[in-house]
Parts: structure tokens; sequence; C-alpha cells
């Protein structure tokens, strides 16, 4: 079993997919076989590494996973694009339990030529990032340092503690991300504070400035590794690579 | 039946609480009997009025509406909070056809001693948000302008078309409104361009500049109106309130 990150927040716009893309072109460049999973019905994940959602979601079907997985234009990463397609959302929405773990059994069966995987997750909690989570041995939180961000996050630990228990503690909170952050305003300095004392050492201690270079990478179908390697946002998503390699 | 406009964008993160919160104040001001009801288990909304979520969504209950509406600070200004618990999200969303018609029809029935509705979505396009823009008279797309802002744009306007010749033309667009708008950034010419050109005259005059202002009001219970009245994203909401009204 590969070393399988969920990124997930229910909270939206909070830097989820541009974590996974960046964090896993990251993971590439340190070597690692690197398959990023696009579960979010919005396909920007998919969008940003330079590919073309699918009719059906792969994870839904019954061919092998390896049939669908695409190659992108960076060395050692590889992509399962998204669907957009309602019916297999809702498929995994509102099936039977059944559906849930063909999804499960489809990652944990079809990502061993791995080293490393990451799911991207849409901005909710129903049972496609619960069906994520069960299939993850960690979970990745970025917050956006803003006001709102606290009002979800005890909910999003307590659907994480489910998880936890479901799959007899094999899911870990791999840690809390703060992103978009801005030195010069005091909004970014109090949440960072409660964040802090809420998770501990769970955060990160890289933190990822809000940088104009991170938004744009997405438009060339590049990381922003890739697209401004000496800007700020990519010196922090390279050290957070490190980061996270050190807390295996 | 009071003048109701959902607030709707499947993109995370973009503005639709703000507007949903700031808009409503500005129709409070101006002398409507307004009414903001909370759809997103997240219960930003509600927390940015200054109101507690529930332990039961009101729209599911039995009892009359009425009983669930709370006031606010602001006069005229009222609020149906959101409720956190996924059985009822989940009840809404994986429930039978009968669910969301309870829903509608608390909506339709319960909202008529009010002028004007605003409803908050959640960034999903599942059951709740439909069952939202089946209820109201126009729905209103915050866009971010950023590149992902596009790759959604086109799906959302496909389940809104879809929601029009459900309810027989009663939902039209009431507009799409630009957030976030930062004018010393190339990318947010860019979008505004692409944005312009695919919604024409959708697009508002009013674009809500990026002001930390906007972003801390909800941690004082306030809108921003009240909160920092001479600030550039104050007189944005209230430039924004006119121009909504005007459209009438
Ligand atoms: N550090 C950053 N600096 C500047 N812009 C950023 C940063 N991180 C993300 N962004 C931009 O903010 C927006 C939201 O980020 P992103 O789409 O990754 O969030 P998300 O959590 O995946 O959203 P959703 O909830 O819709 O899935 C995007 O337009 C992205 O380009
Ligand atoms: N014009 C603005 N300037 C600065 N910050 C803003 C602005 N509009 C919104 N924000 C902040 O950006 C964040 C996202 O906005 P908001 O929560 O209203 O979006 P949303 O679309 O409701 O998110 P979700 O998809 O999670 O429901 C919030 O922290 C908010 O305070
Ligand atoms: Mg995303
Ligand atoms: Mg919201």
């Amino acid at each position: 079993m590969p070393r399988t990150l969920c990124i997930a927040n229910q909270k939206g716009g909070v830097g989820k997919t541009t974590t996974a893309v960046n964090l896993a072109a990251g993971f590439a460049r340190a070597g690692l076989r690197t398959l990023v999973i696009d579960l979010d019905p919005q396909c920007n994940a998919t969008g940003a590494l330079g590919g073309k959602p699918c009719a059906r979601h792969p994870l839904l079907s019954t061919e092998s996973l390896s049939t669908h997985v695409l190659e992108t234009d960076i060395r050692d990463l590889f992509l399962l694009p998204g669907c957009r397609s309602f019916q297999d959302v809702n498929l995994l929405e509102h099936g039977e339990v059944a559906q849930s773990e063909i999804l499960q059994r489809n990652i944990e069966t079809g990502t061993s030529s791995f080293d490393s995987v990451l799911i991207d997750c849409p901005p909710s909690l129903g049972k496609l990032t619960r069906a994520a989570l069960a299939s993850s041995s960690e979970v990745l939180m970025p917050i956006q340092c803003e006001y709102f961000a606290m009002e979800g996050a005890a909910q999003m630990i307590q659907a994480i503690k489910q998880c936890i228990d479901q799959t007899e503690g094999r899911l870990k909170i791999g840690g809390v991300l703060l992103t978009m952050y801005d030195i010069s305003l005091e909004l970014t300095h109090e949440v960072d504070n409660e964040v802090r004392e809420f998770f501990g050492d769970f955060v990160f201690d890289t933190v990822i400035p809000r940088d104009v270079a991170i938004a744009e990478a997405p438009s060339f179908g590049q990381s922003v590794l890739d697209y401004a390697p000496r800007s700020r946002g990519s010196r922090a998503y390279i050290e957070l690579c490190m980061e996270v390699l050190d807390r295996d």
C-alpha cells in the first residue's frame, strides 16, 4: 500500500486542489512515483494537471484503474482524472454502501504500483469524502486563515474521528496546513493562534503564503514548482514536501 | 411570494455566504423586510449574523417556519438558521423526492411575510442546492476572478437551465457577481474578460473588491455595512444592492 494522503476540508476554497497538485509535484520531484486522484466533480485537479475529465468516473468502472491513469508533463507524476457527471457523483453519494466499497476497493487494489497517492476531495463531508478518508493512510487538512475556517473545523475533526474508528486506526491525521497566509493581516495572526491552540503539533511549521503565482499556474497546466520556481509559493510547497516526508 | 434570491455556485470559497449576508443587510437598510435562509451545513451565514445552528433543520420540521425565524442585530433583517446535523443533510440529499418537496413547500409557504429572501447554498450541485433553485425567483452566482472559476461555470449554468425548465420559467438568472476583485492582478482582468464574454449582460457592473474588512466583519457577528461603513467592501455591497433593486 502506498502512502495515501486524503486532502480534505468541507470548507470551500481553502486550497485543497492547489495543495494536492503542488505537493504531488514535490513528491514526484523527490523521485516518488506519485498519483493524484481527482474525486471532485468540479475536476479542478484534472484541469490543473492538463488532463480532461472522463465521461464515467474511473473509480466506478469495472476495468482496472491502470487503464484510466494518465501521464502528466511532470516525470513520475500521474493523474486519475475526475468526472463531471452527476449520475456518478449521485451514484456514489446516494448509492448503497456497495458503491463506496467499490470506490475503496478500487483505490486500494489499483494503486499498488505507486509510492504515494494524493486524493483531492470536494468541499463536503458526504459519502465521496468519507470513502476517500476510509481508503487513506492519512488526512491533510488545508485551512485558510479566515474567520469561517474555525467554524467548520470541529465538524471536520468529528468526521475524521468517525473514520479512524471505522478503519480501526489505519487513518491518522497527517497534518493541518495554513494556506493563503498573509503576514500583513491581523486576521491571519488571530486565526493562526486559534488553529495552533486547537490542533497543536498537527499544524505544519510550513505555511503557504498568498502568492498570485500559485493562482496563475493552473491556467498553464503547470504546478507552481514549474511555473514560477523562484516564487514564495513554490518554495513553500517544496518546504512542505520536505516536512511531510520527514513526518512519515 | 417575496423576491427570493438563491446565492449559489458549486465552486467553494467564492463569496456566497459573504454576499448573502451583506446583500441582505443592504436590503434591510433599504427598508425591505428580509430573511436569510442558511442551507449550508457549515452554518457560516448563521454564525455571521450572530445566530446558533439548530439541532434539526427548520425546513424539515412540521412546525411553521416562523417558529424558527430569529431576529438579528439589524432592523428588518431575520435569519432562518442552518443545521450541522448530517442526518438532516443526508436526509435531504439522499431522501426520496418528498424531502426536497417539503423543503420547497416550507420555503414557499413560510416566507410570505417577507419582502425579500436570500438563500445561502453549500458548495455543491446536490439536492439541497437544486431544491433551493427550484424555490427561488432568481439565482445570483458569485464568481471569484481566478482560473478555476470558469471551469465550473458551464456546469453550473447547465444545472440552472435544468431548474428553469422544471419550474416552467419561474426561476431566472438574477446576475453574476465578480468577487475578491484585485485590480492590480493581471489574472483578475483575464478572468473578468472571460466571464463577461461568457455571461454578457448578466454580469453586474458592481464588482466586490478584495477587502480585509469584509473578512473581519463575521468575527464580530456584523455585516461589513455595520462593521466598516466607509470601507471599499461596504460601499461595493451597497452599490450592488442598488443595482439588484434596479434590476427587479
Ligand atoms: N497560496 C495561495 N495564494 C494565492 N492563491 C491561492 C493560494 N492557494 C490557492 N489559491 C487560489 O485560491 C482559489 C481556491 O483554491 P483551491 O481551488 O485550490 O481551493 P479548494 O479548497 O480546492 O476549493 P474547492 O472547495 O472548490 O474544491 C484558487 O483559485 C487557487 O488558485
Ligand atoms: N471581497 C472579499 N474580500 C476579502 N475577503 C473576502 C471577500 N469575500 C469573501 N471573503 C472571505 O473569503 C472567504 C470565502 O468567502 P465565503 O465563505 O463567503 O465563500 P463561500 O462561497 O460562501 O464559501 P463556501 O463554498 O465554503 O460556502 C471567507 O473567509 C470570507 O470572509
Ligand atoms: Mg478543489
Ligand atoms: Mg458559504
